[in-house]
C-alpha cells in the first residue's frame, strides 16, 4: 500500500519534471515564455470559482455518462481505479499518501500536461473543438477502460473548456482536484 | 509557445511516466 503510493508519487513527479524542463529550457532557447500554457492564476478567487463552478456542472454530466456507460459495458469487466481498493483498506498512512497523489499531484501534473501543454499544442494547429474532443480523449484512454471512458472524457471536456474559457489552468486544477477528493471520500465511506 | 515545443514537453512527460511506471 505505502509502497506502491510513493512510487506512484514519485513516478508522476519525475516525469512531470522531466516534461516541465523540455518545456522550460527548449521555450527558453526560442525566447518564449513557459508560463503561457496558463500558469497565470490571478485573479485566484475568480479562478477557483471558475473550478467550483465546473465541478458542479460536470455533477450531472458525468453521472449520466457513467450510468449510460455501465449500461453500455454492462457485460465487459472494467479494472478498478488501482487507488480506490488502497483507501477502503482504512490504513491512516495510505489514505493520507493516495489524498497528497489523487488530490494535489495528479490535478496540478495532468492539467498541467492535458490541458496545459497538449491542450495548447492542439490549439495552435486546429480550432477549439478539435483540441477539446482530441485531449480529452486521450486523457479518458489512459484510465482504466472501457467503462469510465465516457465519464471521464465528459470531466476531461468540461477542464479543457475551463482553460479554453478563463486562460488559465487554475479553475481546471480546482475541478479536478475537488473531483477526486470527493471520489476518494465516496470510496472510503 | 509554438505547438512543436508544447508537443515535445508533452511528450517527455507523457513517455518518461510510462518507461517510469514500467521500470520501477
Amino acid at each position: 500500500g505505502v509502497q506502491d503510493l510513493i512510487i506512484e508519487l514519485a513516478v508522476m513527479v519525475l516525469s512531470a519534471a522531466i516534461g516541465l524542463s523540455t518545456l522550460w529550457s527548449m521555450a527558453g532557447s526560442n525566447g518564449q515564455d513557459p508560463k503561457a500554457i496558463g500558469y497565470k492564476f490571478k485573479p485566484a478567487g475568480e479562478n477557483v470559482l471558475w473550478g467550483l463552478g465546473g465541478f458542479i456542472a460536470s455533477l450531472p454530466l458525468v453521472a449520466a455518462m457513467s450510468l449510460l456507460s455501465n449500461w453500455a459495458f454492462r457485460r465487459i469487466h472494467t479494472p478498478e481505479q488501482p487507488i480506490i481498493p488502497m483507501v477502503s483498506s482504512g490504513n491512516a498512512a495510505v489514505v493520507a499518501l493516495a489524498f497528497i497523489v489523487a488530490c494535489v499531484a495528479a490535478p496540478i501534473i495532468e492539467e498541467t500536461f492535458f490541458r496545459g501543454t497538449l491542450y495548447n499544442a492542439f490549439r495552435g494547429k486546429t480550432g477549439t473543438w478539435p483540441s477539446v474532443l482530441a485531449t480529452s480523449a486521450l486523457f479518458a484512454a489512459v484510465h482504466p477502460l472501457p467503462g469510465n471512458f465516457l465519464p471521464i472524457f465528459t470531466l476531461a471536456c468540461i477542464l479543457a473548456i475551463l482553460r479554453e474559457r478563463t486562460g488559465s489552468l487554475l479553475p481546471g486544477m480546482v475541478c479536478h482536484s475537488v473531483f477526486n477528493t470527493s471520489s476518494l471520500i465516496i470510496a472510503l465511506l | 509557445i509554438s505547438p512543436t515545443i508544447l508537443l515535445r514537453a508533452f511528450l517527455s512527460y507523457f513517455v518518461s511516466f510510462i518507461i517510469l511506471s514500467v521500470v520501477i
